[in-house]
Order: C-alpha cells, then sequence, then structure tokens
C-alpha cells in the first residue's frame, strides 16, 4: 500500500 | 509602477503553458530582483517555482514590491493573441485591479507600421502561502535532454501505472560522448536512491520542454524530487513532487 504525502510534510510554510 | 518589457515574449507564453495544468490561479510577486511565483497544485503534492530575473528584461521597472494574483487559464488565453517573435510589456499599478499586456510586433515596426495590441486582465485575490524550501544536497543528480525525459515518462504513463497489462523497464546510462552539450545525460550519483512517483505529475510537469534543452532531476529518498528547467539567461521553472511511499 502507497501513500503519498503533502508538501507541508517536508517543507515548512514561511 | 510596474513595467517590464520582455523581448522574447514567447518566453512567458511556454511558461504559462507549462503550469496552467498544474496550477489554476497563483500570485506573481514583483520585485526589484525580479519575478517569482510559488503555487502548489490543489492537493498538495506538486509545487511549481518560477524565477525570472529582472536582468533578463529588457526593461524593468518595480517601484515597491507587488503580488498579483491572477487565473493561469484566462492569462494564458491572452498570451496566446501574441506573435512568437512579439515583444511583450506587463503594465501595472497601485491602484487599478488589472494588469495589462502588450504585444508589439517589432518586425513590422521596421517597415512602416507599428502594431500594438494591448489585453487589460482583471487581478484576483489569492490566498497563497509559501512554502519555505531550503537548499538540500541530493543523492543523485541527473541532467539529460529534455525531450528524452519528456518521451521517458509519455511511454511509462501510456503502460500505466497499475501494472494490468505488463511491466515496462528503462534504464538510462550515463552519455557524454555526444556532438552538443545538450545532448548528454550526466549522472552525479553520490549514493544510490529508488525512488516511486505519479506518472501524471511527471506527465504535466514535461509541458516545461520547449523552454529548455536540458532537464535536471534531483533525487533524495527523504525529499520530493525536483525537476528543473533553466530558462537561459533569465531563470528557472522548478517543479517539486512528492514520492510515494509504502505505508
Amino acid at each position: 500500500y502507497e501513500t503519498q504525502l503533502r508538501l507541508e510534510a517536508f517543507y515548512s510554510f514561511n | 509602477m510596474l513595467e517590464l518589457r520582455l523581448v522574447q515574449g514567447s518566453i512567458l507564453k511556454k511558461v504559462l503553458e507549462s503550469i496552467k495544468d498544474l496550477v489554476n490561479d497563483a500570485n506573481f510577486d514583483f520585485s526589484s530582483s525580479g519575478l517569482t511565483l510559488q503555487s502548489m497544485d490543489s492537493s498538495h503534492i506538486a509545487l511549481v517555482a518560477l524565477l525570472l530575473k529582472s536582468e533578463g528584461f529588457e526593461h524593468y521597472r518595480c517601484d515597491r514590491n507587488t503580488s498579483m494574483g491572477m487565473n493561469l487559464g484566462n492569462m494564458s488565453k491572452m498570451l496566446k493573441c501574441a506573435g512568437n517573435d512579439d515583444i511583450l510589456t506587463i503594465k501595472g499599478d497601485d491602484v487599478s485591479d488589472t494588469v495589462t499586456f502588450m504585444f508589439t510586433s517589432d518586425l513590422v515596426r521596421e517597415i512602416f507600421f507599428y502594431k500594438i495590441a494591448d489585453f487589460e486582465m482583471k487581478l484576483m485575490d489569492i490566498d497563497n502561502e509559501h512554502l519555505g524550501i531550503p537548499e538540500a544536497e541530493y543523492h543523485a543528480i541527473v541532467k539529460m535532454p529534455s525531450a528524452e525525459f519528456a518521451r521517458i515518462c509519455k511511454v511509462l504513463a501510456s503502460i500505466g501505472d497499475t501494472g494490468d497489462i505488463g511491466t515496462a523497464n528503462i534504464v538510462l546510462r550515463q552519455n557524454t560522448t555526444v556532438d552538443k552539450p545538450e545532448d548528454a545525460t550526466v549522472i552525479e550519483m553520490n549514493e544510490p536512491v529508488s525512488m516511486t512517483f505519479a506518472l501524471r505529475y511527471m506527465n504535466t510537469f514535461t509541458k516545461a520542454t520547449p523552454l529548455s534543452n536540458t532537464v535536471t532531476i534531483s533525487l533524495s529518498p527523504d525529499l520530493p524530487v525536483v525537476v528543473k528547467y533553466k530558462i537561459a539567461e533569465m531563470g528557472y521553472v522548478r517543479f517539486y513532487l512528492t514520492p510515494k511511499m509504502e505505508e
């Protein structure tokens, strides 16, 4: 089973 | 007061074509150093980052930092009215809620007639949060002809990612024995890396192929992939895509 995290999981908001 | 003139107006047309399928509305941020855009797709899986440096414009005047929210589909429609050889001027001000695109045909001016077309587009308020993306060390960086990358993505997507009709393997080896440097495939690998991505998004990124002969793909297992198209003398379009991970 594959999942795809959102970008916020890798980078934080400025 | 904002006024930008781009001799190669077709560059902005190509930029729009490359991002409008990923993002519907986006803020164009103008500062004295240039024009930037950062926007995620609606699912927050992919992100586009654009930079067009002020030095790349024939004329660039931006009195103060300005953010203009634009519908990319509408903007693309307006830019399609420009000829590929037209000079593009973008004008805006602090008080009106519109931006003006002006196309002039320099070739025609040289004879005796001067064609000017201008289009005014309504701006929109967009609540656009920016992600802070630090520079990172990547396990592997592949630089290759952009047309070849587009072809590979298209072929793999046509076979599909469910495995229903079978599987496809494509191996790309480093190849620097070419006549033109842009035809080379260069693989810088610090550590082996194996990742899975949604082909649908990769295919969307390849709409930027007309912007550059080469594409750079940066991979690290714990980071989104970066697919970068350099825009000569001006900047770049970068796409970020989160990997698919086993749960």
